[in-house]
C-alpha cells in the first residue's frame, strides 16, 4: 500500500532501485571496511554510490581502454572526492597558459 | 630516448603511499620527485617525509600570493621546493611520520636526510618531458583527476578530459610505447603515474594515461628537482 501523504522527494532511492545497486553497495562496504554511523548516512552514501555507478558507466563509454567501476571512493560525491583526495592549487597564469595553447592548436588545424 | 622506461625497475621509487582524507597530494608529489632525484645522484633510495611539508610549509607562489601551501587544504609542488631550499631539507619518513592531519611543525634541521639545491619547470612538449624524466628521475606532475575516481586499470585515454581543471599532484615514474587504445585505433604510448591513494586504488596504486595528447593537462605543470650530493 502506498501512503499518499508521504512523498519521496529525493532521488537517491530511485537511482539505487534502477540499478539494483544495494547488493553491490553491501559488497563495497565489506571490501573497504566502511562504517556509517546512522541509517540516514547509509542511505545517503547508497544514493551517492548509485550515482557513481552511473558515472563509472559514462566514464567507461568515454574512456573504453581503461576499466572503470567500483573504487575505494565510490561512496564520495565528486565534490567530496576533490576536497579530500586531490589538492593542487592551480596558479591562474597556468590556466591562461593552457587556454593560449588550446587556441594555438585550434588555429593550426587548417587541413 | 628508450622506447619504454620505468624508474621502478631501477629502484628509484618508494612503495605506494596513502594520503588519506587530506588534500596533501602536492606533498606526496614533491617527496616523490625528491626521493627520485636523490636516488639519481646518490644511488640510494630514501623514504622521505610528507608530514614535514603538511605541517611546516606555508610558502606562497611568487606571482600569486593567494596560492599558498596549506597542509590538507592543498598546495603547489613549486612552492614546496622553495620551502625545502630555505628550510634546509627534508627529514625521512621514520623521523617525521605521516599522520594525515595538519599538526604543529616539528621539523628538526639536525635530522635532515636530503637537501634540495634547485628545481625547474619542464616545457609542455611531451618528448621533452620524457627526456627530462630519463635524465633527472621521476618528475612531479599535476593533472585533472576527474577520471581517477572511477579508474580501476588499463590505459586511460578519454575522448574528453579538461586540461584547465588541474587539481591533483602525482609522480611521473615512466612511460610505455604500446598500450592498446580502441578510440585512437591502435597502440598508444602511455605515461606511468604513481598516485598516493594506496595500493588498493588503480593498478596497485598506479595509473596509466595516454601520452602525446596533453591528456588531462598532464604536460602543463611538470617539475624536476636537484638534490645536494654530500
Amino acid at each position: 500500500a502506498i501512503d499518499e501523504t508521504i512523498v519521496q522527494v529525493t532521488d537517491s532511492r530511485r537511482y539505487a532501485d534502477l540499478l539494483g545497486t544495494e547488493e553491490k553497495f553491501k559488497i563495497f562496504i565489506e571490501d573497504y571496511s566502511k562504517e556509517y554511523a546512522t541509517r540516514e548516512e547509509y542511505l545517503h552514501r547508497l544514493g551517492i554510490f548509485a550515482k557513481n555507478m552511473i558515472r563509472a558507466v559514462e566514464h567507461q563509454a568515454i574512456d573504453p581502454t581503461a576499466v572503470h567501476g567500483v573504487t575505494p571512493f565510490s561512496d564520495l560525491s565528486e565534490e567530496e572526492f576533490q576536497r579530500l583526495y586531490t589538492g593542487v592549487r592551480v596558479r591562474p597564469q597556468l590556466n591562461r597558459k593552457v587556454q593560449e595553447e588550446d587556441a594555438t592548436v585550434e588555429g593550426s588545424d587548417d587541413d | 630516448l628508450p622506447e619504454s622506461f620505468d624508474w621502478r625497475e631501477k629502484g628509484a621509487v618508494t612503495d605506494v603511499k596513502m594520503q588519506g582524507a587530506c588534500g596533501s597530494c602536492w606533498a606526496f608529489s614533491t617527496t616523490g620527485a625528491v626521493e627520485g632525484a636523490n636516488f639519481v645522484s646518490t644511488g640510494k633510495l630514501l623514504n622521505l617525509s610528507e608530514q614535514q611539508l603538511v605541517d611546516c610549509d606555508h610558502t606562497c607562489d611568487r606571482k600569486d600570493k593567494r596560492a599558498c601551501d596549506n597542509g590538507c587544504r592543498g598546495g603547489l609542488m613549486s612552492n614546496a621546493y622553495r620551502y625545502l631550499i630555505e628550510a634546509g631539507g627534508l627529514e625521512d619518513e621514520a623521523s617525521y611520520p605521516y599522520t594525515g592531519k595538519r599538526g604543529e611543525c616539528k621539523f628538526d634541521p639536525q635530522k635532515v636526510a636530503v637537501q634540495v639545491v634547485n628545481f625547474t619547470d619542464i616545457p609542455v612538449n611531451e618528448k621533452q618531458i620524457a627526456a627530462n624524466l630519463v635524465q633527472h628521475g621521476p618528475l612531479a606532475v599535476a593533472l585533472n583527476a576527474v577520471f581517477m575516481q572511477t579508474y580501476i586499470g588499463g590505459v586511460s585515454c578519454p575522448l574528453i578530459c579538461g586540461k584547465r581543471w588541474i587539481n591533483h599532484g602525482v609522480l611521473l615514474v615512466g612511460y610505455g610505447a604500446k598500450g592498446f587504445s580502441i578510440l585512437r585505433l591502435g597502440n598508444q604510448p602511455y605515461w606511468i603515474i604513481k598516485n598516493s591513494w594506496g595500493k588498493r586504488w588503480g593498478e596497485h596504486g598506479y595509473y596509466r594515461l595516454c601520452r602525446g595528447h596533453g591528456m588531462c593537462g598532464i604536460n602543463t605543470m611538470v617539475s624536476a628537482v636537484v638534490t645536494q650530493v654530500s
